[in-house]
């Protein structure tokens, strides 16, 4: 386990874990900050098939750009037909103006690239999001340069799901992911899987919609 | 900023999704509070690509819906505890239960207003079995209405509210008021019960039947070194 984690949290992170069937992830380093030079800071979660998705939002009024892109794009594709999830920390491109806007936008776009896809016609098919300093605009071209190398580093190993979970983290201490496995009335001999992931420490009394 | 992204490999349509999503997350990550303050970009994603196989969930009515929904929220809760258990500066875990209320929505603006009281989570940081805090924050809980007097609210009767910590060991819970009168409280084992990390509050309003909960956790002076360094 990495020593810099408090002794204290260790046992909140999963030596090992079940994870869903056809999803792929990767953490990888990107230095949205400048200070950060070796950790983690792009996530990458990728469905090997289009998914349904959803998705809640803070109902802050100054709501973030990947915010704004992720709803619009989940609402223009009906939930259907979503890739991926690509998250920056370091830089939450919130309060950034049109600016920010076009930033969340490129990242969702990027991601897309990722995947030969046929267009439907709805557009995108990425959920975007950003945690760190309010009132910065994104290092967008570094982290444009680093979504081919995110997608190269896609696996399904628990190191994989770690990894990313970590790439979310700002303040956090440790990362937090869990995973479980379930079954359904209707399909008692199939077993599911759940993975997740989150991050927070600070800033933290969530109302979402 | 919470973020948070689940994937599941269960078939599930995508005309469910975003009311399965909603109720997991009203019941966990609407329902945790580390300092109070609601970020720009708090978001949480929900991927389902029926990878896994079967049959797919297309009715809310249908019994592979209803357990779906409870796997999902019940993980849901997991998720958001560790977001608790990591709160800046945090020693404390903090289950916050307002029972006996009449209206659940009542029931989870107490809980809500008692999570994000400074002076309740400084006081447990303080390991100060301070009820006066609590029952404070469960009295102006619902002055935030507007043009609603503090003597209308209808979920709060001072004689019937009660107050206890129920320890984390599983031991009898520490009866800090009844029905509105404070108890002779034990501090010795008070401070027995404070020195675990994780602590449950538990806020009786004798009338009704709805409940809710909440998580949140103490304010130490970590929190502020954290925070007066953050630059943005």
């Amino acid at each position: 386990l990495d020593s810099t984690i408090p002794a204290a949290k260790q046992k909140y992170i999963p030596t090992s874990g079940t994870y869903p069937k056809g999803f792929l992830v990767s953490g990888t380093h990107v230095g949205v900050k400048a200070t950060n030079k070796s950790t983690p800071d792009l996530a990458f979660l990728a469905s090997e098939t289009p998914c349904a998705a959803a998705a809640v939002f803070t109902k802050n009024k100054f709501q973030a750009a990947p915010v704004t892109v992720s709803r619009n794009m989940l609402k223009r594709r009906n939930n259907t037909g979503v890739r991926s999830i690509i998250v920056n920390s370091g830089c939450a491109n919130a309060v950034t103006g049109k600016g920010g806007m076009e930033d969340a936008e490129k990242m969702g776009e990027e991601a897309d690239k990722c995947f030969e896809q046929p267009q439907d016609g709805k557009g995108g098919s990425s959920i975007v999001m950003s945690t760190g300093v309010i009132g910065q605009r994104l290092p967008i071209q570094k982290i444009l340069r680093k979504i081919p190398t995110a997608y190269d580093g896609l696996g399904s190993s628990h190191d994989h799901w770690l990894t990313a979970a970590r790439a979310i983290c700002t303040t956090d201490t440790f990362p937090k992911l869990l995973s479980r496995t379930f079954t359904l009335p209707s399909s008692p001999s199939i077993t599911y899987s759940l993975a997740g992931m989150t991050k927070g420490a600070g800033m933290i009394h969530p109302n979402m919609a | 900023t919470l973020l948070g992204m689940i994937a599941t490999d269960a078939p599930i349509a995508p005309t469910l999704l975003p009311s399965l999503l909603t109720t997991a997350v009203n019941k966990s990550f609407n329902s945790i509070s580390i300092d109070g303050d609601t970020s720009t970009n708090d978001t949480v994603a929900v991927l389902a690509n029926g990878a896994a196989g079967g049959k797919e969930i297309t009715s809310e009515s249908s019994e592979d819906h209803a357990v779906f929904q409870e796997t999902l929220t019940s993980f849901a809760i997991d998720l958001a505890k560790l977001v608790v258990r990591d709160g800046e500066g945090a020693t404390k875990f903090v289950t916050i239960r307002v029972t006996e209320a009449p209206s659940e929505v009542g029931a989870r603006k107490i809980a809500s207003t008692i999570a994000r009281s400074p002076l309740v989570k400084t006081a447990l940081y303080g390991k100060d079995a301070n009820w006066g805090r609590i029952l404070c924050a469960t009295g102006y809980s619902q002055i935030s209405e507007p043009g609603q007097p503090i003597n209308e609210v209808p979920e709060i009767v001072p004689e019937k509210t009660s107050v206890s910590f129920i320890p984390a060991d599983g031991s009898a819970e520490l009866k800090l008021l009844v029905n509105g009168e404070p108890e002779s409280v034990d501090e010795v084992r008070a401070a027995e019960i404070l020195e675990h990390e994780d602590l449950e509050i538990l806020v009786r309003l004798g009338g009704g039947k709805e409940e809710a909960v909440y998580w949140t956790c103490d304010y130490s002076h970590e929190y502020i070194t954290i925070n007066g360094d953050y630059r943005t």
